[in-house]
């Protein structure tokens, strides 16, 4: 499934 | 961000500095892992590569740009600066046995078929297993340095504490991400028997020696 959160983690 | 996150990534970020201090004040790299680093480096270059196409904060790319160049800088100081002091003879684990499944399941379980996302996936699946070579070694040699077992924990520490930015990030912002979150429990259980070790030995001003 799509991922919308965007990669805001390191 | 939250308390967990934050201190997360200053762990990491003392475990990287540490190694780096320990190299290069004692100058030496004996005891530590070659592949577990040329791991690392690589797991933060496919996870990174969106620095070229998105911009997060000052924080989140300050600390990637860090990341990569203490990783490389550590890479420099094993394999050219102080290459005589690398125990290749112990650092001998298979890392092809890491990187072939590793490759094969960012492809096959993945939030999205995309070459980004395949990377990001393909460096969350790599960073929950890169510590292994430096374990083996470890095991192989039966002890490690002090300094070294205090960046392993730091190391093993800013997952442990992802773990639980990641429940509080469910319970405040109904935000989970399934890969990321069993891959850091497999990272975070890989360094439960050194942790038991580091507890009971180093904090007791022990050697970290293993029954060999």
């Amino acid at each position: 499934e799509e991922n919308d959160l965007p990669k805001d983690e390191l | 961000m939250n308390v967990f996150r934050l201190t997360g990534d200053l762990s990491h970020l003392a475990a990287i500095i540490i190694l780096l201090l320990k190299i290069w004040k004692t100058r030496s790299c004996a005891g530590i892992s070659g592949k577990s680093q040329i791991l690392f480096a690589v797991v933060f270059t496919s996870r990174y590569l969106d620095l070229l196409t998105s911009f997060i904060s000052l924080y989140n790319t300050s600390m990637k740009v860090i990341y990569i160049g203490c990783a490389y800088a550590t890479l420099y100081f094993v394999y050219m600066k102080f290459k005589a002091t690398y125990d290749g003879n112990h650092d001998t684990f298979r890392v092809e046995f890491l990187l072939v499944p590793v490759g094969g399941l960012s492809f096959l379980v993945n939030h999205d078929f995309s070459p980004l996302e395949i990377l990001w996936t393909f460096s969350i699946y790599l960073e929950s297993v890169a510590i292994l070579p430096q374990l083996f070694m470890i095991s192989k040699t039966g002890e490690a340095e002090t300094i070294t077992t205090h960046y392993l924990f730091f190391l093993g520490l800013y997952r442990a504490l992802y773990l639980f930015n990641w429940i509080w990030r469910f319970y405040f912002e109904g935000f989970f991400d399934m890969i990321a979150i069993v891959a850091g429990l497999v990272q975070t259980i890989l360094y439960c028997d050194f942790f038991y070790l580091y507890i009971t030995k180093v904090l007791k001003g022990k050697k970290l020696s293993l029954p060999a």
